[in-house]
């Protein structure tokens, strides 16, 4: 598997704070778990009505998808699994070394 | 060998640099390939200048890809360019005068450690690879290093963030030696563009204010040129405009740097997507986003030729 499989599971979410209350929940919320922020490139730059993309481990997705249930901020999970996304994205690679 | 080389997959680090060298060898008197240094792992930093050989006083136009490692678009279209160049120079009259006047220097990668670890190891490294003595944490974030507005705003002083700056300006090797090779030949370069990915723009200066450039004018219809042009191939609209309102106050990156030693043109293009795939942008689209770029870019240095 590429990359030893390391990202089984693991999720892209989707936020659009709607406004700046719902930023610092999420900025606040940021600060408690560990994601790869696609964009913008640092939280300190999320913004209401900017879009907020995050790579979230397997192990902290639930606790994500809870935390902003709870605090009832629309998101939604652009990239479900990203394994296999990289595996679609260079499938022509791994296929090439295959051969 | 080079007309057998796939541009439309990803390639990796060593794929590029052979193909560079093969490049080189099967089109002397249109590319010439040099190094202006070494990363922090050692690597050669390898550019290619691609134009006829002419006076040597010649315009130029530089174009680096692969800043942050995981944009694997990026260095996908510095090689896309190379091969359009090479192959239409004898029936694209407008390729054509653009060679005979210009020269275009291409950086397929600039982070080269970074892209490798990205191959390698993770994928969504974004960073460069050098150590800090006192931290795990390894990497600078090569668009937060120039020296302009160095660390402030929208960047981090933290070695762990993605949006580190770096212990001092210049800090990464790679950083230092692009801005080393642009300070010596600033005179001959009227246009530097850095290819990132995932947004759908083109950005020019100020990232650090909101201040309007001097030549606002002349910029501004370089960047509508090059969105509609980029449009006219598949549709795709592209956001334009200051880097500071158009997308959001950041530290001084390379093309506020550039700009600031006197480059006149200085373009950020973020390719696709805007979100769908993000970084894991698929192969298949490798055409369709080079073929659109690729227009954008000609219409930036057809521009170059004319008077604003």
């Amino acid at each position: 598997y590429l990359y030893n499989n390391r990202y089984v599971g693991d999720q892209v979410f989707r936020v659009t704070p709607r406004d700046v209350t719902e930023v610092q929940v999420l900025k606040r919320m940021l600060g408690n778990i560990k994601v790869d922020l696609w964009q913008p490139n640092s939280a300190s730059l999320i913004r209401h009505n900017a879009t907020v993309d995050m790579h979230v481990k397997l192990n902290d997705t639930q606790g994500l998808h809870a935390h902003l249930k709870q605090e009832g901020i629309a998101y939604n999970v652009f990239i479900s699994n990203l394994q296999k996304e990289i595996e679609k994205q260079t499938g022509y690679r791994s296929a090439r070394r295959r051969r | 060998s080079e007309s057998h080389y796939d541009y439309e997959v990803y390639h990796s680090l060593e794929e590029i640099q052979s193909w560079m060298l093969e490049v080189n060898r099967t089109h002397p008197e249109i590319v010439d390939m040099f190094s202006i240094g070494t990363s922090y792992e050692g690597r050669p930093l390898y550019v290619l200048q691609i134009g006829k050989r002419s006076r040597p006083q010649k315009k130029a136009m530089w174009i680096d890809c692969g800043v942050h490692a995981r944009e694997w678009i990026g260095p996908a279209f510095c090689q896309w360019f190379v091969k359009e160049a090479i192959n239409s120079y004898q029936h694209d009259s407008v390729m054509r005068r653009l060679m005979n006047q210009l020269n275009f220097y291409i950086m397929p990668v600039l982070n080269v450690d970074g892209y490798h670890y990205s191959w390698t190891t993770d994928r969504f490294w974004r960073k460069t690879r050098s150590k800090n003595h006192k931290y795990h944490c390894r990497g600078v974030d090569a668009n937060r290093n120039w020296k302009v507005k160095w660390c402030e705003e929208g960047a981090s002083s933290h070695p762990c963030d993605d949006t580190y700056c770096g212990p001092f300006p210049e800090s990464e090797p790679e950083v230092r030696a692009v801005a080393k090779f642009l300070r010596k030949n600033k005179k001959r370069f009227k246009a530097y563009i850095s290819i990132h990915a995932y947004a759908q723009m083109l950005l020019y200066p100020y990232s650090y204010k909101y201040a309007m450039i001097p030549n606002f004018g002349c910029v501004e219809s370089a960047a509508q040129n090059a969105v509609t042009a980029l449009y006219s191939a598949y549709g795709v609209r592209y956001r334009y405009g200051p880097a500071s309102t158009t997308l959001y106050v950041s530290s001084g990156s390379s093309m506020d740097w550039a700009y600031r030693i006197g480059i006149q043109y200085a373009f950020a293009f973020e390719l696709r997507d805007t979100g769908y795939y993000g970084f894991l942008l698929p192969e298949a689209l490798i055409n369709p986003t080079c073929t659109e770029t690729l227009r954008a870019v000609k219409a930036i240095a057809t521009g170059l030729l004319k008077k604003c």
